[in-house]
C-alpha cells in the first residue's frame, strides 16, 4: 500500500493520530494512548483498477474479466482499505471495572483500488 | 458512494484542515463508542488502588502454570480466544468488591457489571477471588451464598450456596459463572457475595478492604453471535 504525501492524489493511506489526552479521554482509557484513524483517500482511475497487490481479491479478478470483455462495462473503481488490524483498549467501564477488549478491523494498514 | 452521496472521507477531503481534524476526531470517538457499545463515554471512574490492582494482577500471574487461563490482561496484544471466536468481539472484565453490611460472622461483597456489557455479551466464564485474613487454625466451613437480584430489581434471590473448607490465610477461588451469567439482561446486573462463618472467627472475616487483597471477579465474555435466521 502507499501512504498519502502532501500532494498524493492517487488512492494512498492518510494517516491520522488520535491522541486520548487531547480529547479529554485519558482518564478511562488506561491503554492505549490514542488511536491510528487512518483512511482511505485519492483516486483510482480504471487503469489502476485491480492492480495485483492493490486490492487482490475476487471482487478484482472479476472486473477484470468484465474489462476485458467490454470496457464500457467497466464500473467504478474505489479506494478502499486492503488490509486491517484491531484495536487493543484497556479501559474504565461505567462500574470502574476494568475490561480489556480488542475491536476487530480499527487500524487501516494499507488502501488500495478495488 | 452512490453518484451525489458524499463518502466521509471525500467530504472531509473537501473540508478546511480545522474544520477537517475536528470532524475526524468526532468519527473517532463515535467510531470507538458504537463498538464498546457505549451511549457516552462512562464518567470519571473510581479506579482501585494501586496496591489492591497489582496484588490481583500478582495473583492472576501467579496462576501461570496453566497460562491458558492466564487471562489477557496480563499479556501484551490482544486477548487470547478462550476457545476459537468466530471472530467475534471477547471481552475480559475485572471487578472489585464493594463492601455491603457486615457483622462478626457475615459479610456481604457487591460485584456491578455494566448494563451495555451483560446486555450484549455471553458469559464464558466468571472466577471470585477471596483473601482470608488468618481465620483460627485447622479447616474453618464457609458458606458462600450467591444473590441475585429479581427481575424487578426490587429484591434480592439466592442464585447459589456453597460450602468452601478454608485451610489457612490465603486466596481461594470460586466459580461465579452461572451467577454472572444469570445477570444477563438484568436492569442491575449485581452479583452479591454472602460470606456466613459458624462463630466468631475473633479477627475481621476477609483483609480490610482497605488492605490490597480486595475480593475481586474476572470475567471472561463474548459479543453475542447476530440472531441466526433458520432457512428453511
Amino acid at each position: 500500500g502507499i501512504d498519502c504525501g502532501a500532494d498524493s492524489r492517487m488512492c494512498c493511506r492518510q494517516e491520522f493520530f488520535v491522541d486520548f489526552k487531547e480529547i479529554g479521554w485519558e482518564d478511562w482509557i488506561i491503554q492505549p494512548e490514542g488511536y491510528h484513524m487512518n483512511y482511505c483517500a485519492g483516486l483510482c482511475p480504471l487503469h489502476m483498477a485491480g492492480i495485483p497487490g492493490l486490492a487482490a481479491s475476487f471482487h478484482t479478478a472479476v472486473l477484470n474479466r468484465i474489462k476485458a470483455a467490454s470496457a464500457a462495462a467497466a464500473v467504478d473503481s474505489c479506494c478502499v482499505p486492503t488490509q486491517r488490524r484491531p484495536l487493543s483498549l484497556l479501559y474504565y467501564d461505567r462500574d470502574s471495572n476494568i475490561v480489556k477488549t480488542d475491536i476487530p478491523d480499527m487500524i487501516v494498514d494499507s488502501c488500495g483500488c478495488t | 458512494a452512490a453518484r451525489g452521496e458524499r463518502c466521509p472521507a471525500c467530504g472531509v477531503a473537501a473540508l478546511a484542515p480545522g474544520a477537517q481534524r475536528d470532524v475526524l476526531l468526532a468519527l473517532a470517538k463515535q467510531s470507538i463508542l458504537a463498538k464498546l457499545r457505549l451511549p457516552a463515554r462512562p464518567s470519571a471512574p473510581q479506579p482501585p488502588a494501586r496496591g489492591t490492582l497489582l496484588a490481583a494482577l500478582r495473583r492472576l500471574r501467579e496462576q501461570r502454570s496453566d497460562t491458558a487461563a492466564l487471562p489477557g490482561m496480563l499479556r501484551d496484544g490482544p486477548v487470547p480466544r478462550p476457545r476459537p471466536g468466530l471472530g467475534l468481539q471477547e471481552y475480559e472484565i475485572l471487578s472489585f468488591a464493594e463492601s455491603g453490611s457486615s457483622t462478626s460472622r457475615s459479610v456481604h461483597l457487591h460485584f456491578r457489571f455494566s448494563r451495555e456489557l451483560s446486555r450484549s455479551t455471553e458469559i464464558l466464564q466468571a472466577t471470585l477471588y477471596l483473601f482470608w485474613a488468618a481465620p483460627s487454625p485447622g479447616a474453618q466451613p464457609v458458606t458462600v451464598r450467591l444473590l441475585r437480584p429479581d427481575p424487578a430489581g426490587t429484591n434480592t434471590t439466592v442464585a447459589s450456596e456453597t460450602q468452601l473448607e478454608v485451610q489457612g490465610p490465603g486466596w481461594t477461588t470460586l466459580d461465579v459463572g452461572p451467577a454472572v451469567r444469570s445477570l444477563s439482561g438484568r436492569e442491575t446486573p449485581r452479583l452479591t457475595v454472602e460470606l456466613e462463618v459458624p462463630e466468631d472467627w475473633g479477627s475481621p472475616l476477609l483483609a480490610e478492604h482497605s488492605d490490597s487483597h480486595r475480593p475481586f471477579v474476572v470475567a471472561q465474555a463474548r459479543a453475542r453471535t447476530p440472531h441466526r435466521v433458520h432457512r428453511r
